[in-house]
């Protein structure tokens, strides 16, 4: 019943108590969800093709579609460098930041530990949801390489017939993974390589955390089950979405600098200055 | 030239597809994790070095320490009353970078090379919501401030601690005077504004009672009803008079 916006020059963030719902810019609006899921990895005893468990090598969930994750709370923070939406589920937990002088919306994402009282594991995915009409055609960059056009179910070279629809259209994501239309990009920056995808009209998807309980039969004898003081882990990573316009060539040039930013981050060192004063300095 | 060379060495180990997928078995996790981790360690010697010579003091020397965890901690900085951050940016064109340093509570000032004080912000670090192994670290908030870099550039930004902030008042006394004066509400966000005993601080007008010298923002039972983020929304809208 409440909206609320985080705003800069570039564009404004509208969220209510469903969570993120726009990007906003001056020429255009973009419909925008941002939702945590997971996959169920498949358990099996690996003695043929239809029986394989899902492991360190094998992505192969048992559904065809992720269960999503709810945001418990929402709390907004804003200020005069940085305005955040901070969202929590029981696994998982979100700050959207928009700074002052930068166009994109930055997403910082703790995941973890992953549960697995259940004997299940599990694979936690980000879906970016928007009305952009991609027609199951989205952009991956090639480990570093150039960008690739993918498009869902389909190999350019062959006929296909996908036995596993989801883990089959999952490719590698290095710096960037992006989808259009005529008139909007939507980027996502990863600052780690990802696996992603975009399985549903204008959705891109990212998987940033596993823990499986079965080994996949491929060679590595164990499953991918980390465990820190007991615990599974925790993973922290950043995403940032970047809403441009593919017929501006500034705009989908600064893409490319902001996923080499992204990449590069700068290197920061703190050292103690007790000894020194400010006029000294 | 070893130590860069020790860590070419680890870096052409983790080329081997298993440490690039993550499919090696655990212990073999923590091996490489083990050689990344002494080389880089290592190969920062050759970094901190660099940036001493570039930065010209030889009256002052400073120790470089880099926190390379993406946790909200860092040990120089959360015992410092002044600090510097020194960032080199890698790419060869002019960026705008947001700079997050882990800070204790308190009030801090930010200044660029050129003595401008930078446009800061102090945020505080979300407490997760299940109770897990968290960082290390007595960090409760993030000073952050954007970063104007040059190509290929180093950059140091002097931050000093106020020390208004630090009159031995603290979250908890706060929270026990509140609750000595019998109040049912929740303290939080409380910024110290003046001297001990001599300012007053009128608290929004919804809640009965005044703190000596305290500026404080209330939570009610009903606020925390409705959600978080409408009471952050109204905690906006409350003018903070002070007399």
């Amino acid at each position: 019943s409440e909206e609320y916006y985080l705003e800069n020059e570039f564009l404004k963030l509208r969220s209510d108590d469903t969570g993120v719902t726009h990007m906003i810019l001056p020429d255009r609006t973009t419909n925008l969800r941002i939702q945590f899921h997971y996959w169920t990895g498949c358990s099996g005893d690996n003695t043929n093709t239809t029986t394989r468990s899902s492991g360190a090598y094998i992505f192969r969930p048992e559904t065809d579609k992720p269960y999503p994750l709810e945001y418990n709370s929402n709390r907004i923070v804003k200020g005069e460098v940085v305005q955040e939406i901070r969202a929590e589920s029981d696994t998982a937990s979100s700050t959207f930041r928009v700074y002052g002088g930068l166009p994109f919306i930055e997403h910082d994402f703790v995941v973890g530990p992953i549960p697995v009282d259940d004997k299940v594991g599990k694979e936690y995915v980000i879906r970016y949801d928007t009305n952009v009409g991609n027609d199951g055609v989205f952009f991956t960059d090639s480990n570093g390489r150039q960008v690739l056009k993918r498009k869902l179910n389909e190999r350019p070279q062959w006929n296909l017939t996908l036995a596993e629809p989801i883990a089959g259209n999952y490719y590698p994501v290095t710096s960037k993974v992006f989808l259009e239309d005529g008139h909007t990009r939507i980027t996502v920056l990863v600052d780690r390589s990802e696996g992603g995808t975009s399985l549903v009209q204008g959705g891109i998807e990212l998987m940033v955390h596993r823990r499986l309980l079965h080994d996949d039969a491929f060679g590595v004898g164990e499953a991918l089950n980390e465990v820190a003081q007991g615990e599974g882990l925790v993973v922290r990573g950043r995403h940032r979405l970047l809403n441009l316009n593919p017929n501006d060539e500034q705009e989908t040039l600064s893409e490319k600098k902001y996923a080499l930013q992204t990449h590069y981050e700068p290197i920061v060192f703190v050292s103690k200055a007790e000894h020194i004063s400010y006029e000294s300095w | 030239k070893f130590v860069i060379d020790e860590l070419k060495s680890a870096m052409g180990v983790m080329q081997h597809h298993d440490a690039i997928t993550g499919t090696e078995k655990q212990h073999v996790a923590h091996d490489y994790e083990r050689l990344l981790d002494n080389a880089v360690e290592d190969a920062l010697l050759v970094a901190r070095q660099g940036i001493s010579k570039l930065s010209k003091s030889e009256k002052y020397q400073f120790n470089y320490e880099r926190c390379r965890l993406n946790e909200s901690s860092c040990a120089t900085s959360e015992d410092s009353q002044q600090f510097v951050v020194t960032v080199y940016n890698p790419l060869g064109w002019n960026t705008l970078e947001p700079i997050r340093i882990p800070v204790l509570d308190g009030e801090y000032e930010v200044y660029a090379p050129n003595g401008e004080k930078v446009t800061s912000q102090l945020l505080d670090i979300p407490n997760p919501v299940r109770k897990i192994p968290t960082r290390k670290s007595g960090a409760t908030h993030e000073l952050t401030f954007i970063a104007k870099l040059h190509p290929l550039s180093i950059k140091s930004f002097f931050i000093k601690k106020m020390q208004r902030t630090r009159r031995g008042i603290d979250y908890r006394s706060i929270k026990n005077y509140w609750s000595n004066i019998g109040s049912p509400y929740i303290v939080e966000n409380i910024d110290y504004v003046g001297n001990i005993g001599t300012d007053k601080i009128v608290v929004p007008s919804h809640v009965s009672g005044t703190g000596s010298n305290i500026n404080f923002d209330v939570l009610t039972d009903e606020d925390l009803n409705v959600g978080r983020a409408e009471n952050m929304r109204n905690r906006d809208k409350v003018p903070r008079n002070m007399e």
